[in-house]
């Protein structure tokens, strides 16, 4: 089923 | 000084149920632009962003931006003591360490007043960029829940692939495979019962079952639901709420390792 990204990968903290 | 009246109380109540399983312990941050809470579950693999615009509550006050921590858990013991018909107003003061809810019935023969203590939470805010998706899929939300039900007693991740076909949801696990297509529909009687797929260029994308069965928390909420997805992007499950603002949820997809 492949690796769980998160969402801390995609989005970035302000 | 902060107090919200939403004569919709159930909306309130239905809110926390579509966010307690994702969420244990969250902020809630006011404004002049409305209730609203980001949070992400704890594992940091889904998002859930939660905006109720100050128009749509009878009365808002809010003097001055204001976080409060609160146990979601606890927030939803409260608002269960209050009844589906019932006026919720939430109400703080500055630098308070409580928040209260007061619950009245609609013919205001019964007032009660809740007060829950309210805790230090260390979140981060995620910036969310605007991006323009691949697909977007409009569908039922009792649909879509009934799906992701269905998928999840044969297997534990979904492909969603978006074609000139139609949504295709996928999956597999040690009893078998499962493939359940949903082809665009607008010949319907309401526009609700619509399944609409705008589609930019074909996607497909893998993702944990659980997670979208916790999203599906929110179908009281909404008869309609919006998928969202692109390749390099978490999908975008959101639920509007009706004259309020909506509950998105964001889940990172699985990837090729």
């Amino acid at each position: 089923g492949g690796k769980q990204s998160t969402i801390t990968n995609f989005f970035r903290k302000v | 000084m902060l107090e919200l009246r939403l004569v919709q109380g159930s909306l309130l109540k239905k809110v926390l149920e579509a966010i307690r399983e994702l969420v244990t312990d969250a902020n809630f941050d006011c404004s002049a632009t409305g209730f609203s809470l980001q949070a992400m579950d704890s594992s940091h693999v889904a998002l859930v962003a939660l905006l109720l615009r100050s128009e749509g509550f009878e009365h808002y006050r809010c003097d001055r931006n204001l976080s409060m921590g609160m146990n979601l858990n606890n927030v939803s013991k409260m608002l269960r003591c209050a009844g589906n018909n019932d006026i919720i107003t939430v109400k703080a003061d500055d630098g308070s360490d409580t928040v209260t809810f007061m619950f009245e019935s609609p013919n205001q023969d019964k007032i009660a007043d809740f007060e829950m203590k309210l805790m230090d939470i260390d979140s981060e805010h995620l910036g969310i960029p605007d991006a323009e998706y691949q697909a977007i899929v409009r569908m039922p939300s009792s649909e879509f829940a009934r799906i992701c039900k269905d998928l999840s007693s044969i297997g534990d991740t979904v492909i969603i692939s978006v074609t000139k076909e139609g949504v295709k949801f996928s999956t597999a696990g040690d009893i078998g495979t499962a493939n359940i297509v949903c082809r665009q529909n607008k010949t319907v009687d309401k526009p609700e019962e619509a399944t609409i797929i705008e589609m930019q260029e074909p996607v497909s994308l893998t993702f944990a079952l659980r997670y979208m069965n916790s999203f599906t928390k929110a179908t009281p909420l909404s008869e309609t639901v919006t998928i969202s997805l692109s390749s390099d992007l978490p999908v975008v499950v959101e639920y509007k709420i009706a004259e309020m603002g909506y509950i998105r949820f964001y889940l990172a997809p699985k990837i090729e390792e």
